[in-house]
């Protein structure tokens, strides 16, 4: 299973979000995590250093290298193909293919007899490696911060979903929203709680992710937020997406 | 004077302070705001809600429109050269064009006597829409959130920037950058500060924007912050930024 965590708004928490939740499958499987932003986030939040000559998904991309030959293994169980800034270049380089949309989904086929489960951070962006990501994942989640703009940037990111499963996947699916950094107690977050709710009839809304120290803390500490805090109430709406998504395997 | 906000990390309040900043200029003088970013958030966060064929950025960009003929009136006296979704299709459409790099540049210059401060939002990344800014721009302002990921990018943008100033735009200076959301109470934004300070020897680095709910507040109200609250502490950071700004024209 494939699953793209994506949303074009910046900061709502989709790597914090990809960590989370690549750490815990590889607890119940096998688990590919893929870092499909230029700026390297998902990497260094697994604690991995590159290496100058190290290789990137971006090898894997423009077909040096086989994904394979790129996996990095990360301390919490989970395989990473990193990302760095070279994948900057691949809009332009990849932009007269005839199948630049595909590229992703191509290079990663050979690989999923190996692995149960795999985990795509996205750039904040409706680009080309977004829209790759869409086209090769069968379920899509979509953090979202519960703040004004985050919520206007959500009906563009649904007509886009709509127009990749007419055009590109017509089996991709939406896992449901994610509310992150949750302060539950303030007015906002209530509020953008309520009009998230009335403006996704038919999309599952989880329980959101409480807003707390610990998660920059994680990232910083280059762990998963299961492996860095004990805290039940952090890791709990993670845990149900998780679940959601195994009861979909069967 | 043309005054850029950008970061290409996400969520770091590139928006929100192109809001204060603008407001606060447009006290002192006139002021333009320009919206570069797809998501059209400064366009929403002035309270703007765009009718269906009104112009925007886009149109001007592409040469359809001058600059004077998208401007969009806003309650804080700011005018606003509006962006939305469509912004998204300039990166494909001005790929082959030799001087794309400056478009935005040149579609401004006809309108700089008359406006005495420009700043402009960008979006996530450094992709053409971020360089055209910085290669119209007189400075440069960073927002940086006082956490792991966003000071990682911060390498990434200023070899960006150096590269910019080489070939595009020699005279772009860096204004400084502004630590974003900072609860200055907590171990990882006082060692963030820390790293941010010693990162950069050369950079301004200005007092921190303390993190507060009423900037969401702000953003869904559709004001400037110094016109939605009478808080000296939120506001004050600002008004240092627009200080050292007035004094750069001299
Ligand atoms: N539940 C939470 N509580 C507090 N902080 C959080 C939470 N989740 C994420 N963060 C922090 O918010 C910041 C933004 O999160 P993150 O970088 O994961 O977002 P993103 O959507 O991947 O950003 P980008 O758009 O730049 O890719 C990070 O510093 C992260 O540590
Ligand atoms: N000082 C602050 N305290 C608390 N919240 C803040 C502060 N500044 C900005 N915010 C909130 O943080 C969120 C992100 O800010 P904003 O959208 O301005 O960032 P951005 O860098 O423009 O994001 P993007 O990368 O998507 O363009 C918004 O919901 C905003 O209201
Ligand atoms: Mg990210
Ligand atoms: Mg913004």
């Amino acid at each position: 299973m494939i699953t793209a965590i994506a949303n074009q708004k910046g900061g709502v928490a989709k790597t914090t979000s990809s960590l989370a939740l690549a750490g815990l499958l590889a607890d119940e499987g096998t688990c590919l995590a893929v870092d499909l932003d230029p700026q390297g986030n998902l990497t260094t939040g697994f604690g991995i250093e590159l290496a100058p000559e190290q290789s990137t998904v971006y090898e894997v991309l423009t077909g040096v290298l086989s994904v394979k030959g790129a996996i990095a293994p990360t301390r919490s169980g989970v395989a990473l193909l990193p990302g760095d800034i070279s994948l900057a270049k691949i809009e332009k380089e990849l932009m007269t293919q005839p199948h630049r949309f595909y590229t992703l989904k191509k290079v990663l086929n050979p690989v999923l007899a190996e692995y149960e489960q795999v985990v795509i951070d996205c750039p904040p962006s409706l680009g080309l490696l977004t829209i790759n990501a869409l086209a090769a994942a069968d379920v899509l989640l979509v953090p979202v911060q519960c703040q004004f703009f985050a919520l206007k940037g959500l009906q563009g990111l649904l007509e886009t979903i709509h127009t990749v499963r007419q055009r590109l996947n017509p089996t991709l699916r939406i896992l449901g929203v994610l509310p992150t950094m949750a302060e539950t107690h303030t007015v906002i977050t209530q509020e953008t709680m309520k009009i998230l709710r009335s403006q996704l009839q038919d999309i599952r809304v989880f329980d959101p992710v409480p807003k707390s120290v610990k998660f920059p803390e994680s990232n910083m500490a280059g762990e998963p937020i299961h492996r860095y805090v004990r805290d039940w109430k952090l890791v709990q709406p993670y845990r149900e997406v998780v679940r959601e998504l195994l009861m979909l395997e069967k």
